[in-house]
């Protein structure tokens, strides 16, 4: 199956 | 001292349309090249990047850097006092804790004037990594609205494919399966009609319909709508709002276990 990824794993706090 | 000045307040309603079903509140960043906002909903899945340039706004000034923090809801209510015609403009202090809205008349027979208070949000601000995308769509909006409103009957998630043929949206779910084929159009009349695809690599992502049902609240914005892919990162669909800017929102795919 598939799970929902969060944006945290693509983009960094600045 | 800040001033943004749109003789359309409509924009603003639809900008505001476009965000509201995302976020609850949003500081709003301005500064001498125009404001922006960026934020992420709740769950840090989608992330809504707006940018409206000074030099799109009727009349604009902002002599220094100002952070306001809105609650969406109410900038909402204000924003439904203002007439379909009517001017707007945004007014505040430096370090105010309210922000001004005025609205005008054609002939100025009626002035508005309310004043809402300001937030202090924590926020947290995202660096976007520059990519080269695979693929890049642009198509009709009130097409993309159209699918994603019928293919969410189907599933909570949607496939997008895209090939240099064309883009392929899918979706199963209990009731059944749904396909839906978009060829890239040889040739239009009009070029907000067309669609175009720009593909180094063929892609597949699953998002879910949810979120791009949400985004597709900016439709009114603009004619054309862009999706930018890449094998899995975000997605980026994008709406220019005329001459002022635009609205970017970026997805999270659904990844394999």
């Amino acid at each position: 199956g598939k799970h929902q990824a969060t944006l945290s794993s693509f983009f960094f706090s600045t | 001292m800040f001033e943004a000045r749109l003789v359309q307040s409509a924009i603003l309603k639809k900008v505001l349309e476009a965000i509201k079903d995302l976020l609850t509140e949003a500081t709003f960043d301005c500064s001498d090249s125009g404001i922006q906002l960026q934020a992420m909903d709740n769950a840090h899945v989608s992330l809504v990047s707006l940018n409206l340039r000074s030099d799109g706004f009727d009349k604009y000034r902002c002599d220094r850097n100002l952070s306001m923090g809105m609650n969406l809801g109410n900038m909402t209510k204000i924003m439904k006092c203002a007439g379909a015609e009517d001017t707007v403009t945004m007014k505040a202090q430096d370090n105010a804790d309210v922000v001004a809205f005025m609205f005008e008349s054609k002939n100025q027979e009626k002035v508005s004037d309310y004043e809402m208070k300001l937030m202090n949000l924590d926020q947290e601000h995202l660096g976007i990594p520059e990519t080269d995308y695979s693929c890049i769509v642009k198509m009709p909006s009130q097409e993309f609205a159209r699918i994603c409103r019928d293919l969410s009957q189907f599933g909570e998630s949607m496939a997008i494919s895209c090939t240099k043929e064309g883009v392929k949206f899918s979706s199963a779910g209990d009731i059944g399966s749904a396909n839906i084929k978009l060829a890239q159009t040889a040739n239009v009349d009009a070029e907000e009609e067309a669609v175009v695809i720009e593909m180094q690599e063929p892609v597949s992502l699953t998002f879910a319909c949810r979120y791009l049902n949400s985004f597709t609240k900016a439709t009114p914005l603009s004619a054309q709508v862009q999706l930018s892919m890449s094998a899995d990162v975000p997605l980026v669909v994008e709406y220019k709002i005329g001459e002022l800017g635009h609205i970017r929102y970026y997805l999270a795919p659904k990844i394999e276990d």
